[in-house]
């Protein structure tokens, strides 16, 4: 983990791909339609609040730096939400 | 915040192993000894018992593989995913896989220590999901701990004899070693080890643990200390940043660690003298790096002493008492930083806002002030 600040702006396409397979790996993110879709509350940007909560992160729902930093920690294999 | 359970778990109390293979990275008998001692971990709280045996079906199947290996749950090369279990139950049930394509070691923090990740993965194999407490052995992500002086985590044993119960068979008369629980950020009462900065953060210390406060979130992140540092001592004693050099200086009785970024610095840990202390300082309180004057602060009881960092010497005429240069101040100093201009005093579980240019309190605060709470 690096000390220094990861400024928003370095998230890049690679890593929200990145995220996004970490969430459905993890986090049984799936790929939803429906009313609360249509309605703005993206499935990512719910399951990633879940994953902030979990890990005790400030709960923004978007991918920022410390979520980030977190998701490229080694960890073991086993998601975090059971099905 | 508390473990998790699958809700599943064996109905015997007698469950066999099995190493169906080993890794390159380390010595068969260091695997063994390291699987083993990782069964013991649950073992030792529990009714369970762990027999190996060298052929067959056991109830705990244990493989070194890599990427695709036959469970639809590929590994993912070098990094990420470490290793993975099933929870109770026939087939793959109890097993566990662990990445070959990771380094593991026997207990260096140079690589993934082995016995660490197995204990985790049998903590699934047993019945257990992941804990959102960090510093539980069942926290999803890996840290390095010291396996000769590991000790399962309070939340890991609440959760393993929520399944099996206590260690039936335990001697009552050994005094095993109190689990380690986790500091709550908002317990008024906690008096912390030390705060410093470092390039823009604010980090907390207490026992094994840190809180990291970063200016743009809101709440501070807590994780082991040895997960941002693992050659970092615990419980320290003080902590200070200096800018000039970009580090991050750790103290522990007479030994001072540095590290910059996450890196540690070379020539490190060194002694107290080398920061201008008399040999008789065993120990410091606290330490507080002054930005305007240059200067460093060691708190050492009523007293304290300061360091001139550019020229590398103790300033003549030092120590000198504490509550000379911070008005009202009659208890020992336990951690001490700047922010914003102000000097924050730590005192037991209160944090004094002073002017150290004129000395002037300005504010009394509670522990968990910068804690957000």
């Amino acid at each position: 983990t690096a000390v220094l600040s990861v400024p928003l702006s370095e998230v890049s396409v690679e890593d929200e791909s990145f995220a996004k397979n970490y969430l459905k790996k993890f986090f049984n993110l799936t790929e939803e339609e429906g009313p609360a879709v249509r309605r703005g509350i993206s499935p990512v940007n719910k399951k990633l609040a879940e994953m902030q909560r979990f890990f005790g992160l400030q709960i923004t729902g978007s991918l920022d730096a410390d979520t980030l930093a977190m998701m490229k920690k080694p960890r073991c294999g086993v998601p975090d939400e059971q099905v | 915040a508390r473990f998790s359970i699958y809700g599943r778990k064996w109905q015997k109390r007698s469950l066999t192993y099995r190493i169906e293979n080993y890794t390159p990275d380390m010595s068969v008998a260091e695997v063994d000894a390291s699987i083993g001692k990782a069964l013991q971990v649950w073992a030792k709280v529990t009714p369970l018992r762990f027999t190996r045996i060298y052929s067959g079906i056991a109830d705990i199947m244990i493989s070194f593989v890599r990427r695709e290996h036959g469970d639809f749950n590929s590994f993912d090369g070098p990094g990420n995913t470490l290793a993975h279990a099933f929870a109770p139950g026939d087939g793959l049930g109890g097993d566990a896989h662990f990445d070959d394509d990771e380094s593991f070691t026997f207990r260096s923090s140079r690589g993934v220590v082995l016995f660490i990740v197995a204990a985790h993965e049998f903590g699934h194999s047993l019945g257990l999901g992941h804990s959102n407490v960090p510093g539980a052995l069942m926290y999803p992500t890996y840290s390095y701990r010291n396996p000769d002086t590991f000790v399962l985590p309070q939340d890991d044993v609440r959760g393993i004899q929520y399944l099996y119960g206590p260690n039936s068979r335990k001697d009552p008369s050994v005094d095993d070693p109190k689990p380690p629980t986790t500091p709550d950020a908002c317990d008024s009462n906690m008096v912390l080890d030390a705060v410093t900065t470092h390039r823009g953060e604010i980090i907390f210390f207490k026992d094994s643990f840190l809180w990291r406060s970063f200016p743009q979130s809101q709440t501070p992140q807590q994780s082991l200390i040895r997960s941002l540092w693992p050659s970092a001592p615990v419980d320290i004693d003080a902590a200070y940043e200096s800018r000039q050099l970009d580090t991050v200086f750790l103290f522990k009785g007479r030994k001072v660690w540095a590290f910059t970024g996450n890196q540690p610095v070379r020539g490190y840990p060194k002694t107290l003298t080398a920061f201008g202390l008399p040999k008789g300082v065993r120990k410091i309180d606290a330490a507080l790096h002054d930005v305007n004057s240059g200067k460093t602060l060691f708190f050492v009881g009523n007293n304290y002493f300061s360091y001139d960092e550019s020229r590398k010497t103790m300033e003549q005429g030092y120590p000198r008492l504490v509550n000379q240069a911070f008005a009202g101040l009659t208890r020992r100093v336990t951690a001490a930083f700047q922010h914003k201009g102000y000097t924050y005093i730590y005192s037991g579980p209160y944090v004094y806002e002073y002017d150290l240019g004129t000395g002037t309190r300005h504010r009394e605060l509670r522990n968990s002030y910068f804690l957000r709470c």
